[in-house]
C-alpha cells in the first residue's frame, strides 16, 4: 500500500490522467471519496480516454453513442447509476445526481436524459465525426461484425433490418443456437 | 472503460464506473458499467473492485461484488482478483476481462483475461501515478 489517500482504476496510458486528478483532489479539503471518483471519471469522459469512455466512442448499429456509468459510496452502500444514457455528455455526474437526489439505483435511456436535463444538465449530440465515419465505415462492409444471432437475413453477411427465427428450446441443437459465433466481437 | 476507486484519508471508499459500451452493439443495449458489483463495487469496511472487458458476460457473474467478497473472506486482493476471474472463465474460457481490487488499507491487486491488462494507482506521497501490468491468466 502506498499510503492513503489512494485512488485506483483500470487501465494506463491515457487513464492515468484520471488517477492523477482524483489523486490531486483527495489533496484538497473538503474533498470527499465520491468527489475523487466523479472528478476522475469526469477528467476520463472529458479526454475520451482511449474512446472507450464519453462523447464520440462505441457507436451502436444506428451510430449513436449511449453512455453508462454509476458511482457508489462506501460507506452507505447506497449507488446511483444511468444506462444507455443518450445525449449528455457527463454521464457520471447525472449518476451522482441519481444517487443523491433520488432513492433509486439506475436510471435508463431516454428517461434518464430527461432526468439529467431536469437537474440542469445538457443535451447535446454525442457524435463526432470519428465516430460517424467508422460507423459509417461498418456499413459499408456489410455491418461486420455484429452482435446478432438466429436472425434473418443472416447477420453474417448481412446489414439488418433483422427478423427473429424461431427457435425450438426443445431440441438438442438450441444451447448451441444460442453461442456467438465466431471469436469475441469487442468489450466495454 | 474506467472503473476508479478512491480511499480518502479518513478511511472512507467510493467507487465508480463510466463507460460508452461496446461498439456495434445493439441500440439499448447496456453492458455492466453501471451495474452494482459488476463494472466497480465498494464496501468501505473491506474494500473495492473496479472491473472492465466483455460485459455482456461479466455482468452475468458480478465479478466485483465477488471479489469484495473475497476480500471479507480473508482473500489477499490479488487472490480475490483471480478468483474472480476464474469464476468466469470456467464458463467463458475466451472472455476479455481485467478486474483491480484494494483492500480499505491501500493493498492492491489485479487479474485479467484474454488479454493484457493494466491499472493505475496513486498514493499516500507519491508524486506520480505507477502503472501495473496484469498478464492473463
Amino acid at each position: 500500500s502506498p499510503g492513503l489517500p489512494m485512488v485506483i482504476n483500470t487501465w494506463g496510458g491515457p487513464f492515468t490522467a484520471a488517477t492523477d486528478e482524483a489523486y490531486l483532489s483527495l489533496l484538497k479539503p473538503g474533498t470527499s471519496a465520491l468527489d475523487a471518483v466523479e472528478i476522475g471519471c469526469t477528467t476520463c469522459e472529458a479526454n475520451q480516454c482511449d474512446g472507450s469512455v464519453g462523447y464520440g466512442g462505441s457507436p451502436d448499429e444506428n451510430c449513436e453513442t449511449t453512455l453508462d456509468a454509476m458511482i457508489m459510496d462506501g460507506t452507505t452502500m447506497k449507488s446511483g447509476a444511468v444506462a444507455a444514457l443518450r445525449r449528455v455528455k457527463n454521464a457520471i455526474s447525472v449518476a451522482r445526481h441519481v444517487l443523491e437526489h433520488t432513492t433509486h439505483t439506475l436510471l435508463a435511456g431516454d428517461l434518464a436524459t430527461d432526468f439529467a436535463v431536469s437537474n440542469g444538465f445538457t443535451a447535446e449530440n454525442l457524435t463526432t465525426e470519428d465516430s460517424a465515419a467508422s460507423c459509417a465505415e461498418w456499413r459499408a462492409g456489410g455491418c461486420q461484425p455484429n452482435y446478432r444471432i438466429n436472425v434473418t437475413p443472416d447477420p453474417a453477411g448481412s446489414c439488418g433490418p433483422y427478423r427473429p427465427l424461431a427457435l425450438n428450446s426443445s431440441s438438442a441443437e438450441y444451447a448451441g443456437r444460442l453461442v456467438p459465433r465466431g471469436p469475441p466481437i469487442g468489450h466495454d | 472503460t474506467i472503473s476508479m476507486i478512491a480511499l480518502h484519508s479518513s478511511g472512507a471508499m467510493a467507487a465508480g464506473t463510466s463507460t460508452n459500451g461496446a461498439g456495434r452493439k445493439v441500440p439499448g443495449r447496456v453492458g455492466d458499467g453501471p451495474i452494482t458489483g459488476s463494472g466497480s463495487y465498494v464496501d468501505g469496511d473491506v474494500g473495492g473492485c473496479g472491473a472492465t472487458g466483455d460485459g455482456d458476460i461479466m455482468m452475468r457473474f458480478l465479478p466485483c461484488y465477488q471479489a469484495v467478497e473475497n476480500l471479507r473472506l480473508g482473500m489477499t486482493p490479488k487472490r480475490a482478483a483471480e478468483d474472480a476471474v476464474r469464476r468466469m472463465l470456467r464458463k467463458y474460457p475466451e472472455v476479455a476481462s481485467g478486474i483491480v481490487v484494494v483492500n480499505n488499507k491501500g493493498e492492491h491487486g489485479g487479474a485479467g483475461s484474454g488479454w493484457t491488462f493494466t491499472y493505475a494507482y496513486r498514493g499516500g506521497g507519491m508524486n506520480a501515478t505507477t502503472v501495473v501490468t496484469v498478464p492473463p491468466i
